[in-house]
């Protein structure tokens, strides 16, 4: 009994559902130096939850499905711009990045006196960028006040002919352009949302003790689209101009984060080695396709006892990539059909419901007070064996439904 | 691609070593 209960969560309903009052993490923040406070964006803890605008979960995963086709779109791209550089020939190229919803978000000093701006914060985008005054064609409305470059007496604009600029190529997908010698930026998304504005040079604050001095940011001119009412996005890719790649001396591109269970509670982002827990099990990464995405190598996928029969091409011809601004993770569709079936296999005793969006396994939990659930564990690279939370297990979208929070790509390559 | 996204990831305390080239997983961060 006692085996069987080691592979199963019991899980309060109430737990999974966000509270209306912040609870801070007593873990992670303010023990360390060069850390922030990571929250929900649309959660309590957020100062932007007041946004009339904050949207439906429906929407999010509408937005969390754009993201991902441009992810999906980019990565086909590389590749084929692999085999063009073999053949030494050349294509036109289109950038595609989906924003999509971030969700998380930090808050950070930029300029000086420093002026404290809320970003989504992005593993999967390398460009940090933010909405800056006089906004001489669109600015959408942010809750912070927008950024004004001529308050800060340590701005700086990049010249054309920096080799900075020239790296803007890789970093946003398109050539960068030149307006009276200013390097100027432009960077559109796979939903259409873009951001375009001169490349420039500030002071960035992590902590009142931690000050990034001439740290490469786009002063966005032209901003449009889904970034809800923040100030804009924090970059950690891999590009060279990613926020990991401009502070290697300081951190040596090591980072760490946790995102809090729900948008009622925080965590935290951390740069630099000190203070990691001393229990963390390392995966290598696996080799890249492209400058920007983090690629992982998952080996397995257990639900409760039972490891899921899942051919190892399934995962490795495609590969994996993990990113804190996708919402729902996506499976290869073989791996995603094993891991659903054992699922509803474990879940038989709760009434389903139907599909809600790109979730298709969802139950009716409203007469449950507790229940109990599968554990689900992935096996990455390396043997490294992670256990999710049951907050990475279900979602909830309404008291009467409740949905596992997976998702298959449409295509086997993808 | 498969995409490890930002609902599994909660909780865990999730460490990029860029520089030593792998990704680190421990439980309870927050």
């Amino acid at each position: 009994r006692r085996a069987i209960e080691s592979h199963y969560h019991t899980v309060e309903i109430s737990s999974l559902l966000p509270a209306s009052v912040c609870s801070p993490s007593t873990k992670g923040h303010s023990k360390r130096p060069s850390t922030l406070k990571v929250f929900h964006r649309h959660g309590p803890c957020s100062k932007h939850s007041q946004d009339n605008a904050t949207p439906s979960l429906d929407e999010i995963l509408t937005h969390d499905q754009s993201r991902v086709d441009s992810i999906q779109h980019k990565i086909n791209l590389n590749a084929e711009m692999d085999k063009v550089k073999d053949k030494k020939a050349a294509l036109p190229v289109q950038s595609g990045r989906a924003l999509g919803s971030g969700n998380y978000i930090v808050t950070l000093g930029l300029g000086t006196p420093k002026k404290s701006l809320s970003l989504i914060f992005d593993t999967g985008s390398d460009l940090t960028w933010t909405q800056c005054q006089p906004c001489a064609r669109v600015c959408y409305k942010q809750q912070d006040p927008i950024f004004n470059p001529i308050a800060s007496t340590t701005y700086s604009n990049v010249s054309c002919s920096s080799t900075r600029c020239s790296q803007l190529s890789t970093t946003t997908g398109n050539d960068p352009s030149c307006s009276t010698k200013t390097c100027v930026y432009g960077i559109q998304y796979g939903d259409q949302s873009f951001s375009i504005g001169f490349f420039s040079q500030d002071t960035l604050t992590i902590s009142s003790s931690d000050l990034v001095p001439k740290f490469y940011f786009g002063c966005g001119q032209n901003n449009q689209g889904l970034f809800g009412n923040t100030a804009g996005l924090l970059g950690l890719g891999r590009d060279s101009l990613s926020f990991v790649s401009q502070t290697a001396q300081r951190y040596g591109k090591y980072f760490s984060y946790c995102l809090p269970s729900s948008s009622s509670s925080t965590g935290h982002l951390t740069f630099g080695k000190s203070g990691v827990s001393s229990n963390v099990k390392f995966t290598p990464f696996a080799a890249s396709r492209g400058t920007s995405f983090y690629f992982i190598d998952i080996v397995g996928i257990s639900v409760g006892m039972t490891q899921l029969s899942i051919r190892p091409s399934v995962f490795k011809t495609p590969g994996t990539i993990i990113d804190s601004g996708t919402v729902i993770t996506r499976l290869p569709p073989a791996a995603y059909k094993a891991l659903s079936t054992e699922f509803k296999k474990q879940m038989k005793k709760y009434p389903s419901v139907p599909a809600y969006s790109i979730l298709d396994t969802c139950y009716d939990l409203s007469k449950y007070t507790t229940i109990s659930i599968p554990k689900i564990s992935f096996t990455f690279g390396g043997n490294v064996k992670v256990d999710l939370a049951p907050s990475g297990i279900l979602i909830v979208i309404n008291s009467s439904r409740v949905c596992l929070a997976f998702a298959a790509n449409s295509d086997a390559s993808d | 691609v498969g995409i490890l996204g930002n609902v599994q990831q909660t909780t865990l305390e999730v460490v990029y070593d860029v520089a030593g080239g792998k990704l680190g997983f421990a439980p309870g961060g927050c």
